[in-house]
């Protein structure tokens, strides 16, 4: 082993080692901690990836444009933890949402201030251009003019927004269903209060929701700037009413986003939509490949 | 067996660099503090495990220290005026109920300036807190320049005798230079509406912050200059631990935490408990 290791590094090539990319791991663990991944997952994901890296055998010199560089262990290994991140946040062809008849329904839940309100319009407008007909539902009846909110972003797009005063919110979202066959809307957005993930009254809240219009599609809205604490309420919620993807909002700071990174890991759910600014056109499908080296920084 | 007891204190070093991390504290500055006191440990002037715990508790308390200020300013400026500012969905505008509300509580006359006139039903959330809390609103038309609202609300504070302004703003990320060009318009306003205005700029920030809430009060601080902060969301799971950078790096002020949403869920912050729920 050792006379092929040898042979190896004369021809060019060396097998990554434990000790030629320690130094690399070491910076890739602090990075990934900056970048707000949670402890548990930069330990697993670093695992993970150096059981797969050591052993191999790589060029110690490529060609890169034409000229010939050097490529140290350290850096072949941060080449594939980009590699093994990109895979880990999912694959382009995710459908973001799923369609039913004879109506859709997504669910948007999540803590407080992460952006659900202006997501939900962000999502009417989006299947505006996806030629939908969307209704917003006012769930949220304890935020100051919370409903307002939603009527008057409804308003700005057109879109119809369902309230009526003195329901529960479980009523108001099985009242909606009745709503969007009367009017001929074919997608329902529920825009839910923010909550704790240890709220038991409010979670129960949203089981119920689930429970009594069982809605195709569950999206957690996360703030990209949020920090370790975000795997804990992530796991919660999806634990109490099985997400289907969560949607990652104000992406257009400068915060790393490894929430999404930690979220993705432990509930193995997908990334669905990228929340880019305050605006209602500000909402992307998900891809991967940006986000990765972002996380990575 | 000799190194057995040395190990055991490593272990633990190691355990408390972790929860530290798990707390948002600044990655170099848990690192770095953790590094310090297992080189106390290796020059023997951390003797027991228990010492341990203790050391770490200090560094992370002097942290603390650059800014004495706690509690709500009372001030002979009337009125005495406190800017809200930070990011998108922070808490600003209930923290600034809360506020008028514990001022109201004391018999102050409070002027309430809604001074996001950007994002929807903005002026109205704040409307619903001041009636909850009797204090009089000053608003302008949605879209407005925000900077006029803050004027208006001025000059009325002025001429009614009224104690506190609280003008709130509208949420912005601090990676937006137009955005942090208005905020410094507003500051500049206030001061013509009123000598001296704004007495105070408070950063809101929210406990589920993970790193960048550093580079957040930087920005805000290097474009307004800050006079203290409030940590928001701490009734959750996460714990704030940003607020340690804060407060060491600019020298700032923590001055209350919100544990809520209703009124009455604002504390004023102390140093040591929140030092001791870090390692919880
Ligand atoms: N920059 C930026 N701001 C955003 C984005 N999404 C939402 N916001 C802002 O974040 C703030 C909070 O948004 P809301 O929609 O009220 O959040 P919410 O989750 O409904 O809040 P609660 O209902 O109180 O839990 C607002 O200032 C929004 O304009 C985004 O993608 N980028
Ligand atoms: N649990 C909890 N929720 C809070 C606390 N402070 C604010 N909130 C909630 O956080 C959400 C956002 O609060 P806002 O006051 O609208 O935040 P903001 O900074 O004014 O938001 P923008 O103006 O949109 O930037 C609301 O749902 C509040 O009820 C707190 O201390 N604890
Ligand atoms: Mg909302
Ligand atoms: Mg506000």
């Amino acid at each position: 082993d050792g006379f092929k290791r040898a042979k190896s590094a004369i021809g060019g090539e060396t097998a990554l080692s434990e000790a030629n990319i320690q130094e690399a791991v070491r910076e890739i663990r602090v990075s990934l901690l900056e970048a707000d991944v949670e402890l548990g997952v930069v330990k697993t994901f670093l695992e993970r990836v150096k059981s797969r890296a050591i052993g191999e055998l790589v060029q110690t010199e490529v060609k890169h444009k034409g000229t010939k560089v050097k490529r140290s262990p350290g850096e072949h290994f941060v080449r594939i933890c980009h590699n093994e991140l990109e895979k880990l946040m999912g694959s382009v062809e995710e459908v973001p949402i799923i369609y039913r008849r004879p109506f859709t329904t997504i669910m948007l839940v999540g803590l407080q201030g992460t952006g659900k309100t202006t997501t939900a319009a962000k999502l009417a407008k989006y299947l505006l251009n996806e030629k939908r007909k969307p209704l917003l539902v006012a769930a949220d009846i304890y935020r100051p003019a919370a409903v307002e909110q939603l009527q008057t972003l409804g308003a700005q797009l057109n879109v119809p927004v369902f309230h009526q005063p003195d329901l529960s919110p479980p009523q108001l979202c099985a009242d909606a269903l009745r709503e969007a066959k009367k009017r001929k809307r074919d997608v329902i957005i529920f825009d839910t209060a923010g909550r704790l993930a240890i709220d038991d009254t409010l979670m129960g809240e949203l089981e119920e929701i689930k429970e009594r219009t069982n809605p195709t599609n569950t999206f957690l809205v996360c703030d990209a700037m949020a920090g370790q604490d975000t795997v804990k309420s992530a796991s919660e919620f999806n634990r109490r009413i099985d997400i289907s993807g969560f949607i990652l909002t104000k992406i257009d700071g400068d915060a790393r986003g490894g929430a999404a990174l930690s979220i993705r890991e432990i509930t193995k759910k997908p990334v669905k939509f990228l929340g880019v600014g305050e605006g209602v056109e500000a909402l992307e499908p998900f891809r991967p490949e940006g986000l990765a080296s972002r996380i990575l920084g | 067996i000799f190194t057995s007891g040395a190990s055991l204190k490593d272990e633990m070093v190691d355990e408390l660099e972790e929860a530290l991390l798990s707390a948002d504290v600044g990655v170099r500055m848990a690192m770095e503090f953790c590094d310090r006191v297992r080189e106390d440990i290796k020059q023997k002037r951390v003797k027991d495990s228990g010492d341990i715990q203790q050391a770490l508790r200090a560094y992370l308390s002097t942290c603390f220290n650059g800014a004495a200020k706690n509690g709500f300013p009372h001030t002979s400026e009337k009125p005495h005026v406190v800017l809200f500012v930070g990011v998108n969905g922070a808490g600003k505008t209930t923290t600034i109920g809360k506020i008028a509300s514990q001022l109201a509580a004391e018999n102050k006359n409070i002027v309430l300036a809604a001074g996001d006139t950007f994002r929807a039903a903005a002026a109205e959330q704040l409307e619903i807190w001041s009636q909850r809390t009797n204090a009089k609103l000053i608003r302008g038309e949605a879209g407005v320049d925000p900077a006029s609202v803050i004027f208006n609300a001025l000059s009325h504070a002025k001429e009614s005798g009224v104690d506190y302004v609280l003008a709130d703003t509208a949420g912005r990320l601090h990676t937006k230079s137009e955005l942090m060009d208005e905020l410094q318009k507003i500051r500049r306003v206030a001061g013509k509406a009123c000598e001296g205005a704004p007495h105070d700029v408070w950063l809101v920030v929210d406990a589920t912050m993970g790193q960048n809430a550093l580079q957040q009060a930087k920005e805000f601080h290097d474009a307004l200059g800050l006079t203290g902060v409030v940590l928001t969301k701490l009734d959750g799971t996460a714990r704030g631990g940003i607020v340690v950078s804060i407060a060491h790096t600019l020298k700032l002020p923590i001055l209350f935490v919100g544990v809520g949403e209703q009124a009455d869920d604002l504390r004023p912050f102390v140093p040591e408990n929140f030092v001791e729920s870090l390692f919880a």
